[in-house]
């Protein structure tokens, strides 16, 4: 039988990430930090 | 973002990508019904439109701005990005809507403060002047879906974004929904005037009672007041602290005879969706026996009266508080929801009120479960709080455990437990979806932000000593007893420590009367496993396209036994060549014609230059030989 600490799991290991956390951390690096961009506006930023 | 271009139609057509996680893909289910319900936009699987929105599994979340005009729209809902605001703040991206802060009168509102941003990620807090992005006329919204938080790319611990009110400081970043100035701004880019699923609401403020009516064939009327002697004291919708208004409805039974009814009509009512949620709070301050029926009335052309239909009998209503019902209604025609009061056996020294209804066209949530003296609980030891057992619609038992004795954020789990059908179910228990909303009780529907979290079962999920999480709990879980001492299994939790901060849930409306209330659905997703095969390049109706491959997203298809690409187009761009390995634009066109009608006038020129040309010289020779013959040497005057 699981070990009572064990028996919850948490899906964000106790951290509230915002959007931008999330993608910072995957090493993203996207304008305003979830924004994509195509091509013209890629160069035009 | 100014520009017609980056409009989206009313009705997005979208894609699920299979790479979703499947907990993902009821999140964002729940996005779009969100969206119709306070706004005008839709959502419709993809069928072939020019333009849609793939939702898929990338890296992180994000979206581009607008409509970008390019056939497949990609917008990522990655791992993390699985709750609904999250969804909601993507897509309203995709809709055309940047971020709060870049707005061009930001600096009014908030100091950024430069020298905290991490280096390289300045360029996040730039703002667009007012030839690029239109503010639609909206005041600064602190609580946009759409705004950073205040440690948004901050290099250390101090705050990015600084607020020039202060209080707004802990505001700012909300992910729990739209908020009202969202939703003006959406609806007015969009030209909303309706929304798909919103129906009805009556807190009764205005004395219209939002056109109810006293229906005739009764023996009391329900009465407009804002208290009543025997209970409540006040109102819900303000909760008495508006001085001369909290109005609600009242069946005084205390004034009638047992099995005397009141009867209380909306007004009509059109569906659209063939479902309904009807939402209300209920006061008893009369006997335990009073009792409330809700029916429909439903006209038909066969039925011009109306077909009067008992649809719930809700009987034991608690005394002395107000409390939060719902009803779900399957209308498809035209009908008035009534509310029929009942006077039971025994004294009674009130009756029964209500008020704050609402009703749309949604799924009711399955379970609620109310916690009464809430605050107590907040930050204290004895803040572990263990819901009712409920059980799923596939039979599941289940339970919540809501954590509130740390000292900053509240946390949420969903617990399987032994129930009483385990033995026919299925186990380790496969892709159940279950949504716990923390309820923010305002009256109005559509101005409420409650807080949401979805989690998934996933048969195949382990912990490391390799039990199946969502095994039988028998087998998997701790003894646990409720609180009529019987023993049960409990099984692992699945859940959040973050669920909402302290600071958060006292804020709004969640606590209201020192009630809270947390709306919990367990539903079966495993049909969303793979839930719309997008026409993927390359894919065959016959083995003739099996070693086929159509470029440029192009469809193979089979026709007269012969394989064909189908090429995608846009609105003004096309693919076209045998594989699609061409692309054309009616840009394109416009250089053709253009070139070619330059062309045309070189060589015109040319033929003409070449022609003065020659008429030029052959005039010169005239002229030069016709002198000759007139000078014939000295010629002779007369």
């Amino acid at each position: 039988l699981p070990t009572p600490e064990n028996f919850v799991r948490d899906v964000d290991g106790g951290i509230n990430q915002d959007i931008f956390d999330i993608n910072e951390d995957l090493g993203l690096d996207l304008f305003e930090g979830d924004i994509r961009l195509d091509g013209a506006e890629q160069r035009n930023s | 973002i100014i520009g017609e271009e980056y409009r989206w139609p009313h009705t997005i057509p979208y894609v699920l990508d299979d790479s979703l996680e499947m907990n993902a893909k009821g999140v964002i289910l729940d996005a779009f019904e969100r969206y119709r319900l306070k706004t005008c936009i839709d959502f419709k699987p993809w069928a072939g439109e020019a333009n849609y929105i793939s939702v898929f599994k990338g890296s992180g979340c994000w979206s581009s701005v607008g409509n970008r005009h390019v056939g497949k729209q990609d917008l990522s809902i990655g791992t993390n990005c699985d709750r609904i605001a999250t969804v909601q703040h993507e897509f309203l991206h995709a809709l055309g809507f940047w971020h709060e802060q870049s707005r061009s009168d930001r600096d009014d509102y908030v100091n950024i403060m430069w020298e905290r941003i991490q280096s390289g990620r300045e360029h996040n807090f730039n703002t667009y002047n007012d030839q690029q992005s239109d503010s639609l006329n909206v005041p600064y919204d602190y609580t946009s879906v759409m705004h950073y938080s205040k440690t948004a790319f901050q290099n250390g611990t101090e705050p990015t974004i600084v607020t020039r009110i202060p209080d707004f400081m802990d505001v700012i970043g909300q992910r729990m929904d739209f908020s009202d100035y969202d939703l003006l701004k959406l609806n007015r880019l969009y030209n909303c005037s309706s929304s798909l699923s919103f129906m009805d609401l009556c807190n009764f403020e205005l004395e219209n009672v939002c056109g109810m009516v006293q229906s005739s064939g009764d023996s009391a009327d329900w009465q407009r007041v804002s208290q009543v002697p025997g209970g409540p004291e006040n109102d819900h919708s303000n909760m008495g602290q508006c001085k001369g208004s909290g109005f609600f409805m009242h069946f005084d039974s205390s004034s009638v005879n047992v099995g005397a009814t009141a009867l209380l009509e909306s007004r009509i009512l059109y569906p659209k969706r063939g479902f309904q949620c009807l939402q209300f709070y209920l006061y008893n301050s009369g006997n335990d026996n009073d009792q409330l029926n809700i029916y429909i009335r439903e006209y038909s052309a066969g039925s011009v009266n109306g077909t009067l239909t008992l649809v719930e009998e809700i009987k034991e209503i608690p005394i002395g508080s107000w409390q939060l019902y719902h009803v779900t209604l399957t209308v498809t025609n035209k009908f008035r929801v009534v509310f029929g009061g009942i006077r039971g056996s025994g004294a009674s020294l009130g009756g029964l009120s209500i008020d704050d209804i609402n009703l749309s066209e949604t799924r009711c949530p399955h379970h609620i479960w109310h916690i009464k003296n809430f605050t107590q609980f907040i930050g204290s030891p004895n803040g572990k709080l263990y819901s009712p057992p409920f059980y799923s619609s596939k039979g599941y038992a289940f339970q919540i455990y809501l954590n509130l004795n740390h000292s900053t954020d509240v946390g949420i789990y969903f617990h399987l437990i032994s129930g009483a059908n385990d033995d026919q179910l299925q186990w380790p228990c496969p892709w159940q979806q279950a949504t716990m909303t923390l309820l923010d009780q305002n009256p109005d529907i559509r101005q409420r932000m409650s807080n949401q979290r979805s989690i998934t079962t996933d048969p195949f999920m382990t912990i490391d000593n390799g039990i199946y999480v969502w095994d039988r709990p028998s087998k998997v879980g701790g003894v646990a007893f409720f609180t009529n001492g019987t023993q049960f299994r409990r099984g692992i939790g699945l859940g959040t420590s973050v669920f909402i901060t302290h600071e958060r849930l006292q804020s709004r409306d969640f606590i209201k009367g020192n009630d809270v209330y947390i709306l919990l659905t367990v539903e079966d997703i495993s049909h969303l496993n793979s839930t719309q095969t997008e026409l993927t390049p390359g894919s065959t109706t016959k083995d003739l396209c099996a070693n086929i491959i159509c470029e440029n997203d192009g469809i193979c298809t089979v026709h007269n036994d012969k394989t064909e690409c189908r090429c995608p187009s846009g609105e003004d761009w096309w693919y076209m060549g045998e594989r699609c390995e061409k692309r054309g634009s009616t840009r394109d066109t416009v250089v053709i014609a253009a070139s070619s009608t330059a062309a045309v006038f070189a060589l015109m020129l040319m033929v003409t230059l070449v022609s003065v040309y020659c008429t030029k010289k052959k005039y010169h020779k005239k002229t030069s030989s016709k002198t000759a013959d007139e000078n014939p040497g000295n010629q002779h005057a007369f």
